[in-house]
């Protein structure tokens, strides 16, 4: 009896999709939107244009199920999708765009499909992709996953004419609840547009209500560029694949075109340590000599940080910006932290606090987060977050009570690759390097509001007097 | 430019290890250990004896790295493996012999796996696997995982000759810190004791230290057997599936044989509510058919529960015994509830307060969390059962503040499948029909605590007379 069988990464996905924030219709109305909104936002932003977003969700009363049936669609005008990409993109789990080593919202290859997937699971209904990428076909495609075969099946395709804009508008309907939904789909929405403060965004609700957010500027922020992976943190694999795959002649030469800020003094250096002629072919390393390497790596603490221009924070001015808009705190912080690096990956760490005006104490720590320009709503007291705040000793800023006092905390991390823990992208991972830049941001920002409290009490103090 | 390129499964949890529990170096040590435990449980009590199971994990000082290189050997006296099955089983990721409906520890075809990649990927070393079936052949198999391919790759096969009783011997290197994650893996070994009394663990960790957890029966619980999935909560992937591989002539036919407890009378209620004939052929049906049969198995609400006897859960005896055992409280109760449904998958949820002895306020909630016999150490706060805890007001029951007084809360749930909501089994999605059964669960221990407080409080008060 042949014991061991099988399954797709689709038909995985499928069987546990609690693991991709489908843990129920609740939770699944809120995945569903923020996973095609996410989309769209890279999108637009892939083509430099201030992100015009639409999203549509209509209650349809379907008498036959107990179940509540919507119907969604989305429509950005960012790069399109030509015909063959639309059926890849949409109908495979783990195809992506985005797995360069750039910063993006998208990481993982499967959100939209997901999304899509479990509207095929909950209603059978096949979803349909409308887009045209630049001065190209419009291409129209009904189509269904094939979830055992993690393969799309296109039920129909259709060339619309040609468009001078690019645009994208997913249609899907499944299976949700969006009373119990909506407070955290609108915290959702006004969080990204807190940090994205650029984009325009529409959303029309199955009740009819229109939830407008502007864009406050036009000014996009710099792109994040592609990068190279820093040396710092990286793993055997990636060294191998790296050394494979490498067209320098010379170690030397590789170690310097294949990770970022290694110039020929730093090469010649991390060599030396590891015992390695510098004019090796890197493709024909022995394992002995890719573990010294490796070693030599790990061990050289000389690395420059990374360039900061790879990624696209938000900066201190923006996030102080959007908090004011949003909160109306009478103090408020933010602080960018230097450009630092876990498992070859750059990142930077900003956090703000702020204090007093509309805040008020909820009894509950109020913690927002984000995580490439992604609001994150769920799980707070799982993330490496959470775990650095519950940590400080608050007393020493003046803080009595995190949970008692109208404070709020602020945290927001741009990288190539946001440690997530789960598929949902609900919290991020203990990575001790990132607790590390949020413990020194918060510290940062916490020394200023003790500053600003002492003086606030003292005039009351005298004002009492 | 192609711009959508497809990674393999091992590449995805490669590249995103936090997902699958190795966020860090401490994280991972817990993990490797976990997953290879849980995977020799899984294998010992398939042929149905007590497990008898022994790791041993040693520090190699290796001054090249700064990192702490550890070997991990663990042996079980489990079914074993074929010299064809191991390369796949450890090789690649979604391989299971646990894909089929039947309560087990592994559900998602790949934390052995990951267990072995994460050592391939911090030491670029090979893995060992020593296995043999009952009177069979003994394989070693040296070996690596292609990453990119998600594929086996075997360096070295032997055969050891014949072996009569089966056993399985694991061993791999990889980076870790034991020194801070020795606290978590004694306690999930201690934990691993309570739920299963019936097996021996042998620990011989880093420091010399032997830690001996021997059974304290030989009585293994009934096994779990195959089920059938229970009409309720069936989705239309799942419904589409079961129609188009059932050898049944009929659609009576085919959902007595393909649900679990659907009888004659049963089966034509629905049949009549979907406004189908009975004697349809269930390969021919079309969609339109299809979505009124799923819509029918929706709304009737007469389904039996599911079949006990399908799960194998701890027993209110067991529970209360082994908690007993670990913490010598004054007062305990466990309860069992009921076997309840989700998304087809029948579940048992069972639910245990202890109170006073040898339990001390820690200033934080106490609660114990298992999932088919498997401790869950981490991020209880964003656990279902957490939520549930939260939302109770025990005062009703006498208790001012859980984490103030000595009291323990106890939760485990045996089902066909858990609904993890990390690939690292760290907590439970907020699934409705568990977190309902949780608080039936708990409230019915609270109310035995009540009446014991009760008593125990008028005593005192008398005493003070
Ligand atoms: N609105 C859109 N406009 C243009 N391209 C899109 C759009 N939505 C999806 N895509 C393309 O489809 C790919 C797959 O999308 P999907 O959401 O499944 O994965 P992802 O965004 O790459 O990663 P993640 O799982 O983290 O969201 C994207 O990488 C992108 O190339
Ligand atoms: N010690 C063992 N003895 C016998 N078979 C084993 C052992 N360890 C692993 N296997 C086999 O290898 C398969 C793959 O193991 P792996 O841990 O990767 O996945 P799993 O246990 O099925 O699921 P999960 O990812 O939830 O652990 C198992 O399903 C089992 O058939
Ligand atoms: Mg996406
Ligand atoms: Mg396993």
């Amino acid at each position: 009896e042949p014991k061991l069988s099988e399954i797709s990464a689709a038909d995985f996905f499928y069987r546990n999709r609690s693991l991709a924030g489908f843990d129920n219709p609740v939770r699944a109305t809120y995945t569903v939107i923020r996973e095609l909104v996410e989309n769209s936002l890279d999108a637009a932003e892939e083509r430099n244009v201030p992100p015009k977003i639409m999203i549509s969700l209509s209650f349809l009363r379907d008498r036959k199920t107990g179940g509540n049936l919507y119907r969604i669609i989305v429509r950005d005008n960012g790069v399109g999708l030509g015909s063959e990409e639309i059926p890849k993109a949409f109908g495979r789990v783990f195809v992506s765009s985005k797995y360069r080593l750039i910063q993006s919202r998208g990481t993982f290859g499967l959100g939209g499909t997901m999304a899509l997937l479990y509207g095929q699971i909950t209603t059978h209904r096949p979803f349909r992709v409308i887009s045209a990428r630049a001065r190209s076909t419009i291409t129209e495609v009904m189509m269904k996953i094939d979830i055992k075969k993690n393969e799309p099946v296109v039920l129909e395709k259709k060339n619309l004419g040609t468009a001078n804009n690019p645009f994208t508008v997913v249609e899907s309907y499944f299976e949700g609840d969006y009373g119990k939904a909506r407070r955290k789909i609108v915290d959702y929405l006004r969080q990204t547009a807190i940090v994205t403060p650029y984009a325009d965004i529409i959303f029309l609700d199955p009740d009819g209500v229109l939830y407008f957010f502007p864009r406050s500027t036009d000014e996009m922020p710099p792109r994040p560029k592609e990068a190279l992976y820093h040396p710092k943190g990286v793993d055997l694999e990636l060294l191998h694949r790296l050394l494979q795959r490498s067209r320098a002649n010379t170690l030397k030469g590789f170690l310097k075109t294949n990770f970022q800020r290694v110039g020929d003094k730093t090469a010649a250096e991390v060599l030396k340590l590891a015992r390695l002629p510098e004019n090796l072919n890197p493709r024909k390393l022995g394992d002995e000599e890719i573990r010294a390497l490796y070693y030599a790596i790990r061990s050289y603490d000389r690395f420059i940080a990374p360039d900061y221009t790879v990624l696209s924070p938000l900066s201190e001015r923006l996030f102080e910006e959007g908090i004011k808009k949003e909160l109306q705190p009478d103090f408020v912080r933010a602080v960018q932290r230097p450009p630092s690096v876990y498992g070859g990956h750059p990142f930077i760490v900003e956090t703000a606090i702020a204090y007093g005006g509309r805040i008020r104490p909820t009894g509950e720590i109020q913690l927002y987060r984000f995580a490439n320009r992604i609001p994150l709503l769920y799980d707070a007291a799982s993330d490496v977050s959470y775990h650095v705040v519950k940590n400080i000793n608050w007393s020493l800023y003046g803080i009595k009570s995190l949970e008692e006092e109208p404070i709020a905390l602020f945290f927001h991390i741009a990288s190539t690759k946001i440690p997530f823990k789960t598929v949902g992208k609900e919290f991020i991972a203990n990575v001790p390097e990132v607790a590390h830049e949020v413990e020194a941001g918060f510290r940062a920002c916490a020394r200023e509001l003790k500053l600003y409290l002492s003086k606030v009490r003292r005039r009351a103090l005298i004002a009492k007097k």
